[in-house]
Formats: C-alpha cells, sequence, structure tokens
C-alpha cells in the first residue's frame, strides 16, 4: 500500500 | 492604496476557476512586483502558487504590501458576472480594507462595480527551494487533462516515470491496468519537450492532477517538473506574466 505524502513535509515554514 | 487594471479579465477568472476547487479561503498578496497566492488545500497535499506580475496590468499602483484574505467561491460568484471580453479594475484601501471593489467594464456604455467581503486569513507561507529538477516535460495542456481525465477510471494512483523512452502515465486498479507514453516530438501541432538528466519516477493522486488541469484554459502548454522524492510541479504559465504553479506531494510505498 503507498501513503500520501504531506506537501508540509517537504517545504518548511518562511 | 491598491489599484489595478487586468485588461484582459478572463485571466484572473480562470486563475480563480482553476484553484477554487482545492482552496477555499487565501491571500491576493499584492506588493509593487506582483500579485501572487499561495495556499495549500486543506489536506495539505499540495500547494497552489499564483503569480502575476505587475506588467500583467495596464495601470498598477500598490503603495504598501497588503494581503486581501478572499473566500474563491464568493469570488467565482462575483466573477461569473464577468463578460467574456471585460476588464477588470481592482481597488482596495491600504490600512486593513473591509473590501475589495472590482469594475468590470466592457463595451462603452456598462460599467458593473463590485464590492466583495474580505477577511482575516492567517496562512503559514512555505519557502520553495530554487533547486532544478531531475526531469522536466512540456507538452499540451489540453493532452496532459486528457490522460489524467481517462486514466482516472482505472484506478487512484498514477505513476509517473521518465525514462529514455519517454514519460509513463501507468495505473493499475481492480479492473485492470494502463499506460499511456509521451514521447518526445517536434510536431507543431503536439510538440513534447523532454529535458531528463536521471530517470525518476514517482506515485501520484489522480483526484488532486486532475484538480490541477482545472488550468488548462490558461496556458497551450503544461511543464511539469520532477526529481526523486520531493513533490511534482505542474505548471501553467501565464504567457509572459505569471504563472499558476500546482505542487503536488508523492505517495510512499508503507
Amino acid at each position: 500500500d503507498m501513503k500520501q505524502g504531506s506537501i508540509s513535509g517537504f517545504f518548511a515554514v518562511k | 492604496m491598491f489599484e489595478a487594471q487586468l485588461v484582459e479579465g478572463k485571466t484572473f477568472k480562470a486563475i480563480i476557476e482553476a484553484i477554487k476547487d482545492l482552496v477555499v479561503d487565501c491571500n491576493l498578496d499584492c506588493s509593487e512586483e506582483e500579485v501572487a497566492i499561495q495556499s495549500m488545500d486543506s489536506a495539505h497535499v499540495s500547494l497552489v502558487a499564483v503569480r502575476l506580475s505587475a506588467s500583467a496590468f495596464s495601470n498598477y499602483r500598490c503603495d504598501r504590501p497588503n494581503s486581501l484574505g478572499i473566500n474563491t467561491a464568493n469570488m467565482s460568484k462575483i466573477l461569473k458576472m464577468l463578460g467574456k471580453d471585460d476588464s477588470i479594475t481592482f481597488k482596495a484601501e491600504d490600512e486593513s480594507p473591509d473590501s475589495l471593489t472590482m469594475l468590470f467594464e466592457g463595451g462603452k456604455s456598462t460599467i458593473a462595480d463590485f464590492e466583495l467581503k474580505l477577511m482575516d486569513i492567517e496562512t503559514e507561507q512555505l519557502g520553495i527551494p530554487d533547486t532544478p529538477y531531475q526531469c522536466t516535460i512540456q507538452m499540451r495542456a489540453d493532452e496532459f487533462q486528457r490522460i489524467v481525465r481517462d486514466l482516472q477510471v482505472l484506478g487512484d494512483t498514477c505513476t509517473i516515470s521518465c525514462g529514455k523512452e519517454g514519460v509513463r502515465f501507468s495505473v493499475t486498479g481492480a479492473i485492470g491496468n494502463g499506460n499511456i507514453l509521451v514521447r518526445s516530438s517536434d510536431e507543431d501541432k503536439d510538440k513534447v519537450t523532454i529535458n531528463m538528466e536521471e530517470p525518476v519516477e514517482l506515485n501520484f493522486a489522480l483526484r488532486y492532477l486532475n484538480f490541477f488541469t482545472k488550468a488548462t484554459p490558461l496556458a497551450e502548454n503544461v511543464v511539469i517538473s520532477m526529481s526523486p522524492d520531493v513533490p511534482v510541479v505542474v505548471e501553467y504559465p501565464i504567457e509572459e506574466f505569471g504563472h499558476v504553479k500546482f505542487y503536488l506531494a508523492p505517495k510512499i510505498e508503507e
């Protein structure tokens, strides 16, 4: 099974 | 004071139509250089980044940076009243404005003005690193739309693999599986350009890719950029004036 990644896991908050 | 006229008002309408299924509320961040939107969808799976440079507007005045918080569904309701050849003039006060005024002007005899109530939206701005991608694919936007729409009948996850022979879109589902291979082509009518440093293969939710293709009316071509283990970028350039970019986090094997 595949798990959906989160976009906030890739880009840091400014 | 923020005041800006967009001669082709339909461009702004197409931007709102492209993002409103993903983004409920967002800020129009107005500065001397541009009008920009950055927002994640509510599930924080994708990110929308819109840019319209000041040069896209025929008159542009922005005395100080300002964030105008809009509800995209309400903005869309007002834009339903835009004539297809109308210009839009935006006006807002400097200090925490309550509303955004929009004038729609078409023929010489009619001017419509609307006020959209604004709201305070707290958002976290994400920093997107400006790094080169391993694979960049440029293809017709309507062809990309057709591919993701067609593949959605088979399953909910699309594997996009960019390799030597081209770009393969694959779906495996309960009823069967399908592959669509797009190869480089110099033909004017459906030119496909693939730049590849290293092969890349990633899995994405078709539901989101379908949301992105709502931006198809904005651009003839779409640019898809991928690197291993990072979000894909699906970019719809708006002539030389800006873009709508969608970032989508990949699905990962558990």
